[in-house]
């Protein structure tokens, strides 16, 4: 016998909004990768009547790009989405939840991420910089001496490049590079990596051990390196509520 | 047809209009926008 549908759940209903919350907090947890998600729209939401105290819920999320980083500690609800002008990022997420006694968990999800399109970006701000491909050339020259640059000046532990999270260029009025990268601690000071880098190793997985960079390279009409790295260890790490499920997804993409 | 014609007229006369300041609900789906539409 097939499930006979509820009455409509609208969007900005307060069980609508308690399941997109709880999805977010699956999708963050789940991706390790990028950035965190915040929840921007619900676009819909269809929720089915299984039996007694159990229903299927299909959902379908927009999400914006945060600056937290997934390895970062910072709860959600302290990160702040990016705007327009750092040129945004939208998520696009189906989810299909299970809510049985009252209790969420995920069956399934499947998130799509694009940037917003440059021409927008520029109509609204034509100097912004336009985010760049991972790949580009300058980007991983910004890395690599972002990252040269904080490991010769510090003589704390000698951090290594986990992955490229972001990056920008603006090429007028000056040519600049803003990178974004996460980086992971390892059992070697600076000097004794300057010796034999190969041997040193990453520090067990432990979220005080990651940490974050970010980088300004200015390339013309001078040029000028700024970096600022930082190590999750030196927050408090609080977790997002709601991050422990019931089932773990079964079908996540 | 004369018949369909002359109920519709009916129902729509009879239609209960809306008391003054009346704000229709907004649609049930899309919710807000919390930070901004791309």
């Amino acid at each position: 016998v097939p499930a006979a549908p509820l009455a409509p759940l609208g969007c900005d209903d307060p069980e609508s909004e308690a399941a997109a919350e709880f999805a977010v907090n699956y999708i963050n947890g789940h991706n390790h990768h990028g950035f965190k998600f915040d929840l921007n729209r619900i676009e819909n939401i269809r929720m089915i009547h299984q039996g007694p105290n159990n229903y299927v819920i299909f959902l379908e999320l927009d999400l914006l790009e945060t600056s937290c980083h997934v390895l970062s500690p910072t709860p959600l609800k302290n990160c702040t989405v990016r705007s327009i002008t750092q040129h945004a990022v939208e998520g696009d997420c189906d989810v299909k939840l299970q809510k049985l006694d009252g209790a969420f968990s995920v069956l399934a999800s499947k998130c799509n991420s694009h940037a917003d399109s440059s021409e927008d970006v520029l109509q609204i701000c034509p100097g912004c910089a336009l985010l760049a491909a991972f790949n580009n050339t300058e980007v991983l020259t910004a890395v690599a001496t972002a990252l040269n640059d904080h490991n010769s000046k510090t003589p704390d532990a000698y951090l290594r490049l986990l992955e490229i999270g972001r990056a920008n260029i603006q090429y007028a009025p000056a040519h600049v590079v803003y990178v974004e990268f996460a980086v992971a601690a390892t059992n070697c000071s600076a000097a004794e990596a300057k010796d034999n880098v190969e041997a040193c190793q990453l520090l067990p997985d432990d979220q005080s051990n990651f940490g974050f960079c970010t980088a300004t390279m200015v390339i013309h009409p001078s040029q000028d390196l700024s970096v600022d790295c930082r190590l999750y260890g030196h927050q408090v790490p609080t977790p997002d509520p709601g991050v422990t499920y019931s089932h773990p997804g079964y079908d996540t993409s | 047809s004369v018949a369909r014609r002359a109920v519709a007229e009916v129902a729509q006369h009879n239609k209960v209009p809306h008391p003054v300041g009346f704000v229709p609900p907004p649609p049930p789906c899309p919710g807000k926008i919390r930070h901004f539409k791309i």
